[in-house]
């Protein structure tokens, strides 16, 4: 599974930089709701 | 038109050096802002300025304050319907607070 | 010809890095005036109310925010020494910075999107060294997006 990485912590770091990090969480969720929608919802993977 | 060209490349190269110097500058300023007492005794903001902001009003908003270096970590988990946010740190304990509704 | 695509080219990569170069000085500009701003509008404030706020009511920057839908159920798992947190979210979120918290609360006089008020153009002004007034009023303007070559 990919994933993203980010350092916090810090002062003033670049701009916009959990911009792709927010795309990619709506995109997750909005396939997720799709994939409801079909009917089908798929196993829930644990940790 | 090489020649206009050449000469345009000069103004080019006068800005970008002029562009750097104030990049260093204001960078330079930033950290020294970020590290006067001063500043970091009233560098905070208040639950009010949190819920102040409209597009936060009828959310649930936590606040996160992490040491240096903490890593923080969104695993893709398309169409999975759990979404995670997994924190690391290794230069202390991280604080997590709720912002309160009023 | 060959010389004048090659003048041409290199100054296409020029203009190139002078823009990437603009929007980071715009980023640091504007962090400044925010951060200024938002000590300066602290000091008033403690100074009128005579005393600091309670401790539990603010959050010292650096910071980030996680915000998400109230029906959002979230699961939290904390380690002992606190050191590691793994939130399980069953709908969306988003996470900003201090700054971009900072940019909504108008302590960037509405810089980052080119809504500056006369006022809020002084109050910025007053915030940066001589230097960058230049580029804060082509901010006020709105976003620079072409070459900007200040006359110093």
């Amino acid at each position: 599974r990919s994933r993203m990485l980010v350092s916090i912590g810090e002062s003033f770091g670049l701009s916009n930089r959990f911009q792709k990090i927010n795309q990619m969480v709506n995109s997750s969720d909005r396939s997720f709701k799709r994939t409801l929608d079909l009917g089908s919802a798929p196993k829930q993977k644990r940790l | 038109k090489a020649f206009a060209l050449r000469k345009e490349l000069g103004d080019l190269e006068r800005a970008e050096k002029s562009l750097d110097e104030l990049i260093h500058s204001s960078t330079t300023q930033l950290k020294q802002l970020t590290e006067y007492k001063d500043s970091q005794r009233l560098g905070y903001v208040t639950y009010q300025d949190i819920r102040s902001v409209s597009t936060l009003r009828d959310q649930t908003v936590i606040a996160v304050k992490a040491p240096a270096e903490t890593k923080l970590e969104v695993p893709d988990t398309a169409g999975q319907g759990s979404l995670q946010i997994y924190l690391k740190s290794k230069n202390g304990p991280i604080e997590v607070y709720l912002c309160p509704e009023e | 010809a060959q010389e004048c695509q090659n003048l041409e080219v290199e100054r296409q990569r020029r203009l190139e890095r002078i823009k990437q170069k603009q929007s980071q000085l715009q980023e640091l500009i504007l962090q400044q005036i925010a951060f200024k701003n938002l000590v300066q509008r602290n000091r008033q404030s403690e100074q009128q109310a005579n005393r600091p706020p309670p401790p539990n009511s603010i959050i010292h920057l650096p910071f980030i925010i996680v915000n998400t839908s109230k029906k959002t159920v979230i699961d939290c798992s904390i380690s002992n020494d606190k050191f590691e947190y793994l939130f399980n979210f069953d709908s969306m979120f988003e996470i900003h910075d201090d700054i971009e918290v900072l940019k909504r609360m108008g302590m960037a006089c509405g810089l980052e999107v080119g809504k500056c008020s006369p006022e809020d153009l002084k109050v910025a002004r007053s915030l940066v060294p001589k230097a960058l007034e230049p580029y804060v009023i082509e901010m006020a303007k709105g976003p620079i997006s072409n070459v900007y070559i200040t006359g110093g």
